[in-house]
């Protein structure tokens, strides 16, 4: 396709994310305001777990997903802890959505 | 997804991709349109990862993700995975971390982050992601900044297979290489062949017009560009600049 160069309104929006912060902050700015859609997005992404895996273990996974994100090097688990204050989603389901693709590759 | 590495006749490296989603969460018969595509959208972001004040590295990512999954170094290499499919990979690498207490095997986005962050060589990124234990099969497409320096990394949990810039191994020329969601020693399904319009887009157009412009053309064009895609990313090594685009995809 003859499509170059890319419509400048779908560009993607530009955020820093400063190494030098603390893990638990350097999400902060990013999460203020893209907070909302992950919400959004993350109620569909269990239902859909749910219905690959069922319900039994669903509840299996999501119950040990905080155990796991303790289990997590650092500084991913303190970023992830981050990152659910922020969004005001529970620890488990931010865990379960960066493990997404280990999880589900099937 | 589709990954692209292409090397122009001075020896000057690109590399594109096209990330694509899985058809899950169903197809919205209103727009139609793939939901999880479309809920994906507004949440990628490029991000420039600071250390001490400059820019360590860029990221085409998703809000609240922590991993890396499309990014460049600056003089040193770019970077982009794709998704390959296996029934007993990453659920029971996950169960495994669940259940044993040893965590021998590392999260697959957690080591290309750590790559990106330690590796100071298009070499050493090669080394660590082709031999470190993964929780899940994963493509590694890995792009430096010496003329020949671009690779398929085709991992499992533990073992890898290397295909690099030059060899026919791929069906890509010798000037490129092309990656989507299969191994490339097996014939893509005849429901998903992204991999024979890159190559021939690629091909025909040339070594001679390598370049982010050709990438992009060639990842806008259907089915490599589909319904599925999220985002297309073009970056080049040497400046280290990374672009990226959401995408909508007209119905054929």
């Amino acid at each position: 396709s003859g499509a170059y160069p890319p419509d400048k309104h779908f560009e993607v929006p530009v955020y820093d994310v400063d190494l030098d912060l603390s893990p638990l902050q350097r999400w902060a700015p990013l999460m203020a305001d893209k907070g909302p859609q992950l919400v959004a997005l993350i109620d569909d992404v269990k239902d859909l777990i749910k219905s690959v895996v069922g319900e039994t273990i669903f509840k299996i996974i999501m119950n040990n997903l905080s155990k796991v994100a303790t289990t997590l090097p650092y500084p991913f688990y303190e970023e992830l802890v981050g990152i659910s204050t922020f969004s005001e989603l529970p620890l488990s389901t931010i865990t379960m959505y960066n493990i997404f693709y280990e999880a589900f590759t099937l | 997804c589709t990954s692209i590495i292409a090397q122009d006749p001075s020896g000057y490296l690109y590399h594109g991709r096209n990330l694509d989603t899985g058809v899950f969460l169903g197809w919205d018969k209103k727009n139609h349109t793939w939901k999880v595509a479309e809920k994906l959208k507004p949440l990628t972001v490029q991000l420039n990862w600071k250390k001490n004040g400059t820019t360590l590295f860029r990221s085409l990512s998703f809000a609240g993700y922590v991993g890396v999954l499309t990014a460049v170094k600056e003089d040193k290499f770019t970077f982009s995975l794709d998704k390959r499919f296996a029934l007993n990979g990453g659920f029971m690498g996950l169960l495994e971390w669940i259940l044993f207490d040893d965590h021998e095997q590392s999260w697959v986005s957690f080591l290309t982050r750590e790559v990106l962050e330690v590796a100071s060589s298009y070499k050493e990124a090669q080394t660590k992601l082709m031999k470190t234990r993964l929780m899940a099969p994963v493509y590694f497409i890995l792009g430096g900044a010496q003329p020949g320096e671009g690779c398929i990394i085709t991992r499992d949990r533990d073992n890898a297979d290397l295909v690099t810039l030059g060899s026919e191994k791929t069906g890509s020329g010798s000037w490129f290489l092309v990656q989507t969601n299969y191994d490339h020693w097996k014939n893509p399904p005849f429901f998903d062949d992204r991999r024979t319009p890159a190559i021939q887009c690629m091909t025909e157009n040339g070594q001679i017009n390598a370049s982010l412009s050709l990438i992009y053309n060639v990842l806008s064009t259907k089915p490599v560009l589909n319904k599925e895609t999220v985002y297309t990313a073009l970056m080049e090594v040497r400046s280290g600049e990374l672009q990226g685009w959401t995408r909508q995809c007209p119905d054929p």
